[in-house]
Parts: structure tokens; C-alpha cells; sequence
């Protein structure tokens, strides 16, 4: 089971609409500085439902849309979704797309679900969504935090 | 759920392991500060690096902190392995010695789990080979290519001119 | 001392200009959270990018955090220049081409104070010219020779082969 | 006025007497992970008397002093001297030794003064000892603060 590819279109930097296909084993994600690369980290936080406006990097929920760029206007919706491929058992997407308004949707495979029901069905795939799976700029150096009940924190996310 | 007692010791084999692998003369050890106490016990991280003393965590420099913290990373990851890793510049701080374990490290478990990395440094993508190159050509709005690493490096290379 | 309103006016017109001169098409200004109340206001600052619009601190990327952090540094230090400034990997989260302006920053200051940096990046390296090479050849016992920058990347280069 | 020259003996990783000569204008210092660069750093901060334990990344006082390496033992000192060349005026030297017993020395030019003597000396001659001008290892980034008082702080170093 691996993740197959990435869509963005509204989140953050991304005002086209994007795919990302990524290889089984490993992709590279480069560019300069301000580009857009943690964004695409961000995206997933979001998709699989980070509240947190710290690690997303928000001032607020609303800031994950399009802000507008030289020639663009900004949007007024947040969308990504990613393929998960299942190997011989085929492959399935989820989507989460968000409105100005605060609307905010969960998708599975066309169907609107809960968040709860897409998290899961995730984890019964083993697909491991305990928080060392997805580790932001700048964060190596907080897991060897030097308080050791802080490191048993980190055990724990996975007990 | 694994009991925390079961995911330590597995942890704990894995963290030693690893390091030994990458530092054969080196000696580094997870253990619990309060065995006696399961419940709140913290971890304690001992690694003396080939050649040198036993130091205390804050007397690592920046770049040994940052290759323990992924062997430690790695050693967690190891006991419950999720689908995908997805990683952003944790190699920033490593020269290229430590770089080159770094990637021996996710060559050895790369049927584990499938990894995306953010990287600056050449040879990470090197070994990468499949690079996906985010800019903004037109100015605030990221575009994604797919690329080969020679492109890559001709096409940056231009922009410093 | 200089009092706090004098220091402020002086690294605001600081942090405008060196900004304006390394991102001509982008837009920096510093200010006083509350400037009715001298004794406590914090500080504001506000930058755009080339091509892109407005942003909270927490938005910008590490790179553009780190280039806004260096501005700022050096907008503070032109206020009252010491003689010396060390700077340990402050470059670190910079690609090539916000290297290249954290030189063009060095170049316009060598006038007015010495640079000590320690420094991963060969452009930083290759603009220093002279460099001092650490190494622990004697398991953990620290050594200093001078060396070119030729000398130090073919003998890097051996370590790694 | 510049700074000269740096000599560490028994200062953490220098258990053999070094002598760092700096240009006037730039020095910059490489080296492998490990290999002793930020502990120079540190050896400056340590002799214009900082105390704290945390930028001088020690556990206590006495951590200071090499602990000895494969086939050295440990030192019962710490020993870290620079000079300052004052261009047509001269040069000074000044000098911190401290030995395990706890006893601590401060020299200028030969002669045992009060670490107070020494920061009024070198802040007359304009020295500038503002926290501003050692940036260590990760301190860039702290200080953009996200707290607009924090960042005040950072100019009230020089004010
Ligand atoms: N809501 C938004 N709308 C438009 N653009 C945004 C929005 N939020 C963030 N951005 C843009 O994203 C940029 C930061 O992108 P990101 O953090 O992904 O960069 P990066 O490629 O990781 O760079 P680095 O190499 O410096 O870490 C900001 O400069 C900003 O222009
Ligand atoms: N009291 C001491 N006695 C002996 N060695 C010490 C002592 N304190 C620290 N060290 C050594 O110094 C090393 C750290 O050095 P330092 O932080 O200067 O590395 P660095 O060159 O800055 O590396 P990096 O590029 O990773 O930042 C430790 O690994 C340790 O071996
Ligand atoms: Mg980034
Ligand atoms: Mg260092």
C-alpha cells in the first residue's frame, strides 16, 4: 500500500490545480526557497484533519485558501486529495475541500463521509497515521527533546 | 495497541541496532530512567560516538543531535511501520559523511515504507534519482514538474547567473 | 546608551533600506505595535515578497524566515556596530540563490565590522577565501589548520570515496 | 580594531594547545559534524563571562573542561585567551583560566583583574558585547519571535 499521488487546488501557494505522482519507494520534493514545498507537507496534515494552526502554519483556518498571487485573485475554496494505491486491490481517494464560509467537506471514493470514518479506515490499512509519520521542517531536532518524559511522549504516540 | 512496556523493548533493540550498523565502533543505548515505574518512566539516550567520551544529550553538536534524532526516529518508526514517511529537510544540519549514513539508512528501509522527502542537498537527491521540482514561475503561485536530477542542477544553476 | 525611540527610528530606516536593496520589487517595514506607549510596544514586522502578497510571520517558508532574521540582525547591529560578529550556520535553511544576497550582505558590512563564521556551504566558503579547517584526526581531540578552499573541498571529497 | 587571534587549551574539545589566527576582515571556520566549530564559538562567549549553562551548552561548570578523548586523559583546566590588535594603538590580550577546583582567573595583558574590569574595558573601546554579535548554532531563527514583545527585547540589547 502506498501513496499513489497528491492533488492540491486553493491550499496555500497552490492556485492551479496540481498532481503530484509519487513513486512507490521514494520522491524527492525540491525547490527554492518559498516555493511551496512544506505546503505540500501542510496539505496532507490537513487532509488527514491537523486542527492545529501552529503546525499547519496558520494565523487561522480560513488562511490555508489561495491568498491571491500578482495577477490572480484569491479563491474562495480549499481542495487535496490523495490516491492511495492498494496494490492488487485496487486503489482509493479521499478529499477534503473547504469553504471560505467554513463549510467543510470529508470525501471517500465520490461519497461524503466523517473525518472519523476516513481516519479509521486508514488506520485498520495500516496506514499509520500516528504523528512521527509526517515530520515538518525544523522538528528532528524537538524529538530528542532533552527532557525524558518528553521522549516517552514520543514512544507513546505509537504504544 | 502494543503495550508500552512490549514497544520499548522492541525500540530499545532497534535504536542499538542501528546505530551500531552506522557507527560500528560507537556505543549507544535507550534505556528507561525509572524502570520500577512503567507508567511514567521517562527515556534515557546514551551514545558515545567512535573515539570520543559519553556526553550529555545537550553536548552533542548540531549536526550529532540531528543523526541520532533520525536513528531514534527510525528505531520508533521500525516497531509499527506506517505506509508512508514523509520527511522535510531533516538532513539540514549533517555534512556529507553523515548525509551518506543518512541514506544508507533509508536504503535499508526502503521496502518498509515509502518515503517523500523535502531536501536541499544534492547528494539526497542523488539518491532519490525521481525528483518532483516545485517554483513559481508566475509570481505566488507554486507549479510542480516532474525532473531528472541533471536538469535540476542545470536549470538552478542558470537562475545564479 | 542611546534611548529606545532613537535605536528603533535608526534599525527601522535600517530594515527598509537593506531589505529594499536585496528584494527591490518586494516590501519590508518595522514598527511599533503601540506607539503611544513607548516603555512597552512591541515590534511589527511586515514583509512582502516579489510577486507575492502579505503574509504573517508564521506563513513564510524556513529560507524566507531566515533571510527576514538576518535583515534584521544586521538592520539591529549597523545601529551601534560591535567589532566583531560570529555567526554560527546562520545560512543553513537558505537555497543558492538567498545565499548569494546573505554574501552581498557581508560584502556591504566587511567595511564596518569583522565577520567569524562557521559555515556547511561552499558559497559561503568559496566568499570567505580564507578558510580555518576544524578536524578531530586524534579521536576526540580538536585541531585547527589553515587551509584553501580548493585544499579543503579535494581533501572533504577523500573522506567520502 | 579587530580580534586577532583566538587560543583554546582544555577547552572541551581542545586538549592540545590551538592557536586560531583571524583575518581583519573575514574568517570563516568548516569542518566536519563533530569536529569542535561551535565549541570555538562557545569559548568566546565563556571568556567575556557568560554564565549560562544553556547557550554554552554544558550541564555544569566544570563540562567546560576537556573530559579526554581515546588516548588522552582528562585536563583539571580550562584555558581560553584572544587578542585584540587595536591597528596603531597596539594590542591586548585577555585570558580565562579556570581549573576544576573552581578557582577562576581573569588576565589582561598579564596581570589578574575582575571579569567587571575586562567588559568595561572592552565596552569603552567599543567592543560591543550585545548579545547580537555571537549568534550560535539555531539562534537565527528565534530571533524573529513570533511575539512582537520579543522581539523588542532583541533591540533593547542595543539600546
Ligand atoms: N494562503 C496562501 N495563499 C497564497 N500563498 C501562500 C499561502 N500560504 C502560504 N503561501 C505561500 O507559501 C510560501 C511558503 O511556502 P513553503 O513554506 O512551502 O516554502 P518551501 O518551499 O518549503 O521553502 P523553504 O525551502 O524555505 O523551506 C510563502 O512565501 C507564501 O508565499
Ligand atoms: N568537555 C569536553 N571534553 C571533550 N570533548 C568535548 C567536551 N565538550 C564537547 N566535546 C566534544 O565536542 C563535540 C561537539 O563539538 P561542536 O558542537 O563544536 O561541533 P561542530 O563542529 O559545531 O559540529 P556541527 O557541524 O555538527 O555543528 C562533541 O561531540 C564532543 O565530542
Ligand atoms: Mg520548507
Ligand atoms: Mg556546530
Amino acid at each position: 500500500m502506498h501513496l499513489k499521488e497528491i492533488e492540491l487546488y486553493g491550499f496555500k501557494s497552490f492556485g492551479e490545480r496540481v498532481k503530484i505522482e509519487l513513486n512507490p519507494r521514494l520522491t524527492a520534493i525540491v525547490g527554492p526557497n518559498g516555493s511551496g514545498k512544506s505546503n505540500i507537507v501542510d496539505s496532507i496534515r490537513w487532509l488527514l484533519g491537523d486542527q492545529s494552526y501552529k503546525s499547519l502554519r496558520v494565523p487561522s483556518s480560513s488562511e490555508v485558501i489561495f491568498k491571491g498571487a500578482e495577477n490572480d485573485a484569491p479563491f474562495n475554496f480549499s481542495h487535496v486529495g490523495i490516491v492511495v494505491d492498494l496494490e492488487n486491490e485496487g486503489e482509493f481517494q479521499v478529499e477534503r475541500k473547504y469553504h471560505r464560509s467554513g463549510e467543510n467537506e470529508y470525501v471517500l471514493n465520490g461519497k461524503v463521509v466523517r473525518l472519523k470514518d476516513i481516519r479509521s479506515l486508514l488506520s485498520t490499512m495500516g496506514f499509520g497515521l500516528g504523528s512521527l509519520s509526517i515530520l515538518s521542517q525544523g522538528q528532528i531536532d524537538s524529538i530528542l527533546s532533552l527532557v525524558p518524559t518528553d521522549r516517552r511522549a514520543v514512544l507513546e504516540e505509537v504504544a | 495497541k502494543k503495550n508500552f512496556k512490549e514497544v520499548f523493548d522492541q525500540a530499545k533493540i532497534n535504536f542499538e541496532e542501528i546505530f551500531h550498523n552506522l557507527f560500528p565502533e560507537g556505543k549507544a543505548e535507550l534505556s528507561l530512567s525509572d524502570p520500577s515505574n512503567l507508567l511514567e518512566s521517562g527515556l534515557d539516550i546514551r551514545v558515545e560516538f567512535p573515539g570520543k567520551k559519553e556526553l550529555d544529550l545537550l553536548q552533542f553538536s548540531g549536526g550529532e543531535r540531528s543523526i541520532i534524532a533520525i536513528i531514534f526516529l527510525f528505531s520508533i518508526l521500525k516497531t509499527k511501520p506506517p505506509s508512508f514517511v514523509i520527511l522535510d529537510e531533516v538532513e539540514a544540519a549533517l555534512d556529507d559523511i553523515n548525509v551518506d549514513k543518512f541514506i544508507k539508512l533509508m536504503r535499508q528501509f526502503s521496502d518498509k515504507f515509502q518515503f517523500i522527502i523535502v531536501t536541499h542537498n544534492k547528494l539526497t537527491m542523488e539518491y532519490a534519482g525521481e525528483l518532483r521540482g516545485v517554483t513559481m514561475k508566475k509570481g505566488g503561485m507554486s507549479q510542480v514538474v516532474s525532473i531528472s536530477i541533471d536538469d535540476w542542477l542545470s536549470e538552478y544553476a542558470d537562475t545564479l547567473n
